[in-house]
């Protein structure tokens, strides 16, 4: 169990760090880095008990710990971690509820094209506020509250949903 | 193999019978605050196996129940089903040393199981149907079951029966309303767990 | 000290819960409650120790605790929370930042509403990534880095503004 | 008395001097990810006598001046300027029990101290001009300043100045990205501290 976490472990890094790794993909550039974190005694790494440090550097910034990136910038650095674990072993499918909610357009833009990546392997499930999430999806359900305190799914076109993931006009189903 | 559908009767805000289906690459749930989007999450969740209460929100498990509304009584029963396809597979798999050492265990107390992980495996699932319905009921009394195509089954039928699959309920691909960071901010050794689950 | 404790406190949840209370401002309705928990010895309210509850219940739902509402839900029962206690005790200034990212349009629109209220009194900055609560702002600085690495402040005008936060066009200083 | 104006120079991505007034009743910031939003609302926390690196997103206090880019050499300071309206008062307001506490106690050391706490007060902050400026500096070196219209002064000054305003660097008026929920998530008597600090 140690050279098969050994191996993922590997993978991932390259996954994710790598030349053309989906770091450097979500941010148009820049650098990343993964370690396993040495024994404060030994200094040793341990493949078996060591944790893992995320160190980061967006296009032109200097390399920082996780904490002292934007919120866009964590959230973004968080979809390329999973992303490269989902290539290592991909799930049948993704649910994300919001991911997106601290992204900025071109963020939200690159956000898509990682998924478009996965497309034939998996397929997602987005709940989202954001209009061009939306324009990505080839399906919208709409959830709504006609009744009070009851949920109901309704049919929605894009056109139907307001700015901010407002139902306009429901569609009954 | 796909995730078809999940149908929702009695869960949380959903007192109809509901279904939601993925024949797409990407499905978005849209809506406004407090509809219900989340709850689908949850169920989702629930079905998988989730045994924290505090994990889907809620103060105990009966919570997810439905609890009336200003119009409607409370529900009796909360029930949730995923659907899965389970085609044949080009060539079928072999089995790994792991799935021997669980058939071998899961005869032992008899059960008519309906997991088979001995033998060629011919579909992504260990059983050998073109649909796969996983369901998971609560009742108001307390009473709960789980349900593999409509057979009674047990929480550790339905591990094994996705064991390796990369599908479960605090799985790497369910990421939650306000925890995309989660994976980041928790701690170096908590960190390591998620690369754990992908090994 | 203990009086002085008991008197905001009754104004704050008065202003929070009553009939033209915060959170029935914010909600179009519903219910909300404050209390002190009672001590699980005695089960007497001790006004120096006791901690504080809040029970919420958006219009048509049954009361739940806090963590049961939806993640839109929670960010208006935190905003009525603050601006009561803003009510009774207000500060020459009020920063947020990305207060408004879990919104939809109808409750950004509350969200702008309440701060109305509050303009004789104090001043707002706003942090934000919304278009509806930006057509609020009176004016729009725009933090930008045309140079990498380096902040830069530009006047924006509401025209130049992406859907989700982005600068178009600058405007130089 | 209104926050007019806060000036950065050297402070986390703001590498110039960048000033940003607030003449109006609402003020919005906008702009992409990553490019020094919330950096403003550090500072402002910062300057107000935020004494803990972690609530600033830093490992460390010198983390807070500007760390170089890739075309610019890091900065040796970090300065970070509040400046307050404090116009004349209609009616003067009589001293409280807690400003005659005060200011027996400052005079001790000796300090000519900038606040006049005993008196009459003619304006919203104890001190008798038109503006006032509190300014924050760190030097690389380590040494760290607060100045009060340009005179030294130390953290207890700056505490002094805006006690029972509702100005400082953890008040409930300042809602940092991400934590609007934190008020209400908090354990009960955690939500408790923020009616006290109310009081
Ligand atoms: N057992 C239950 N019975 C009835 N309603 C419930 C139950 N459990 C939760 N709810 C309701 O579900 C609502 C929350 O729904 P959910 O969190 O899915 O909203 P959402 O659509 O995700 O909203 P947001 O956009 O704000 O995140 C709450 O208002 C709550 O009252
Ligand atoms: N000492 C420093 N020197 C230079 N740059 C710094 C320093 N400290 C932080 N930064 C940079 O500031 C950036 C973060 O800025 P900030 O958090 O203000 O972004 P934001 O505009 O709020 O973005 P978002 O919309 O994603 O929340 C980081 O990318 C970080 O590299
Ligand atoms: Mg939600
Ligand atoms: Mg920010």
């Amino acid at each position: 169990s140690r050279d098969r976490f050994r191996d993922v472990f590997e993978t991932i890094r390259e996954n994710f760090a790598g030349d053309q790794g989906m770091f450097r993909k979500l941010f148009g550039g820049g650098n990343a880095e993964i370690r396993l974190m040495p024994n404060d005694g030994t200094g040793e790494v341990d493949w078996l008990e060591s944790g893992v440090e995320i160190i980061a550097s967006p296009p032109g910034k200097r390399p920082r710990s996780i904490n002292q990136l934007s919120g866009g910038e964590k959230t973004m650095t968080a979809v390329a971690l999973l992303m490269s674990i989902f290539e290592s072993k991909v799930s049948p499918f993704c649910l994300l509820d919001e991911v997106d909610a601290a992204l900025d357009d071109a963020n939200v833009e690159r956000f898509c094209g990682i998924m478009q990546e996965f497309l034939d392997r998996s397929h997602f499930i987005v709940v989202t506020h954001n209009r061009r999430t939306m324009q990505f999806a080839d399906r919208l359900y709409g959830v709504t509250m006609q009744e009070r305190g009851v949920s109901k799914r309704v049919s929605v076109s894009l056109d139907q949903v307001g700015d901010n993931g407002e139902i306009r006009a429901t569609g009954d189903d | 193999m796909r995730l078809a559908k999940v149908t929702l009767c009695g869960f949380k805000s959903f007192a109809d019978r509901t279904e939601f289906t993925f024949d797409d690459a990407v499905t978005c749930v849209v809506g406004p605050n407090g509809c219900g989007k989340s709850n689908i999450v949850d169920a989702i969740k629930w079905v998988l196996g989730e045994r924290s209460a505090k994990s889907l929100r809620s103060k105990e498990m009966a919570d997810v129940i439905f609890a009336g509304s200003a119009g409607r009584a409370p529900s009796g029963m909360s029930s949730v089903t995923l659907t899965f396809e389970n085609p044949l597979l080009e060539k079928p798999i072999e089995p790994t040393a792991e799935d021997e050492a669980i058939s071998d265990g899961s005869d032992d107390d008899g059960g008519d199981s309906l997991i088979q992980r001995s033998g060629l495996r011919r579909r992504p699932l260990p059983i050998d149907t073109e649909i796969v319905d996983v369901e998971r009921r609560l009742y108001r009394d307390g009473g709960s079951q789980y349900l593999i195509n409509n057979k009674k089954a047990r929480l550790r039928d339905i591990r094994e029966l996705f064991l390796d699959t990369g599908v479960g309920a605090d799985a790497y691909s369910i990421i939650e309303q306000g925890k995309v960071d989660a994976m980041l901010l928790s701690s170096p050794v908590e960190r390591r767990t998620v690369f754990e689950e992908a090994a």
